[in-house]
């Protein structure tokens, strides 16, 4: 009822405020998308794509993700490489150019304790599976 | 056993399995191409296909225990005498198990007892490192009185007319034993031996033998020496499995770093 939200007919609009969106809704998404490149959550979680019933730890781990734009120019902190730096220049005078791409700079390995195919326990460190940093 | 992360401004970055709203950018992949991306990241796991275990396949609580270490989770690990085979894990990022396989050969008058293992499963591709049998000490089990020697041997099988010592032991008072109730016995093997021992066959024997140290010496109690080795009558299939003999393959399928470097990361 706060009218410093209202339109300009002084009625409150929840267009944008009431509805919370969770979870990496295309919405969600599309905003994160429009923003500078960086990690972001995300939970990988193995009962949702069915590995729970073989690997016995952990039951998830946090993965992470890589996205935003890599716009000119690059802030050091964006961990661009020197390609990016002069694909970004040559982007901004010639949009037919695109941008440099947001992906993972640095990747961490996990160790998964399963049972293999004939019901033995294993443990077993896979590299690459968590995004560290990302960058242009 | 979750890996700690960023944590969002919602709900942990938790992307539920079907969108929220149905939206054609959220249509999830149609099944084929979902199978083909599972088998892809399968292969990447060294499995042939996903594995379908049995329900309520026991798990060593050793494996438990080097995957809690290794995540730093000290605080849930339950061998009060577990130690971490930094030796062992240094160079190796897989580590397998193996029970023996069931079938004890033994003969009380001369306290020798064959057991082996079959361990035919680790991929060829696969290089083995150095290898753990385990035996557990316990009070459940007798050896006699008086301090013991374990002699530990290479066999192929019970009438083996050559076996190959690997390692002699005193068992002495286990102080261990007393306190935990129980303590696992580690025997290490090298690559080379274990090679030399499976020749190809993909089946691992060793021979145990038991001596008095001292006959004379009846001083101590016997129920500080004890080994398992042989499965109670009518013990259940749980507990059995957290006292049988336990072989531990440590080796290295060739991709990514050692277990012992936890967290390390690679541009």
């Amino acid at each position: 009822g706060n009218s410093n939200w209202g339109d300009d007919k002084g009625e409150v609009s929840w267009s944008d405020r009431g509805r919370v969106k969770r979870n990496g809704s295309p919405a969600k998404l599309k905003r994160l998308s429009r923003g500078r490149c960086r990690r972001h959550p995300l939970h990988v979680d193995f009962r949702d794509v069915g590995w729970h019933k073989w690997i016995i730890a952990p039951s998830g781990y946090d993965a992470f993700f890589c996205l935003g734009e890599c716009r000119y120019p690059l802030a050091d902190h964006m961990n661009a490489s020197s390609h990016a730096v002069v694909q970004t220049m040559v982007n901004s005078v010639n949009g037919a150019v695109p941008r440099a791409c947001c992906v993972p700079t640095s990747l961490s390995p996990i160790a998964l304790l399963y049972l293999d195919n004939h019901d033995r326990v294993v443990l077993k460190n896979y590299q690459d599976m968590v995004v560290e940093s990302c960058g242009c | 056993g979750r890996q700690g992360g960023e944590s969002s401004e919602t709900d942990n970055g938790r992307v539920p399995p079907t969108p929220s709203s149905p939206s054609p950018a959220a249509a999830l992949p149609d099944p084929g191409l979902a199978q083909t991306i599972q088998s892809l990241l399968l292969s990447r796991l060294g499995l042939q296909s996903q594995p379908n275990p049995r329900p309520d396949v026991p798990v060593p609580e050793y494996l438990l225990d080097l995957y809690r270490f290794h995540q730093q989770q000290y605080h849930l690990l339950e061998d009060p005498t577990f130690s971490f085979p930094s030796h062992h894990i240094q160079q190796a990022n897989t580590i397998r198990s193996f029970h023996h396989s069931g079938k004890l050969e033994s003969k009380t008058t001369r306290n020798l007892v064959h057991i082996s293992f079959n361990i035919s499963s680790i991929p060829q591709d696969e290089t083995v490192l150095s290898a753990e049998l385990r035996l557990l000490r316990s009070q459940a089990a007798s050896l006699g009185p008086g301090p013991h020697r374990l002699n530990l041997y290479l066999s192929k099988h019970y009438e083996d007319p050559e076996p190959m010592l690997l390692e002699t032991r005193l068992l002495t008072s286990c102080l261990h034993c007393i306190k935990a109730g129980s303590f696992w016995e580690a025997f290490s093997l090298n690559a080379d031996l274990l090679r030399k021992a499976h020749g190809g066959t993909g089946s691992l024997g060793f021979l145990l033998e038991v001596r008095p140290e001292n006959s004379d010496n009846q001083s101590e109690q016997h129920q500080e020496r004890h080994l398992r080795v042989s499965r109670s009558v009518g013990q259940d299939d749980h507990s059995w499995a957290q006292e049988r003999p336990l072989l531990v393959t440590y080796s290295h399928d060739g991709h990514g770093e050692p277990l012992v470097k936890h967290g390390r990361r690679t541009s």
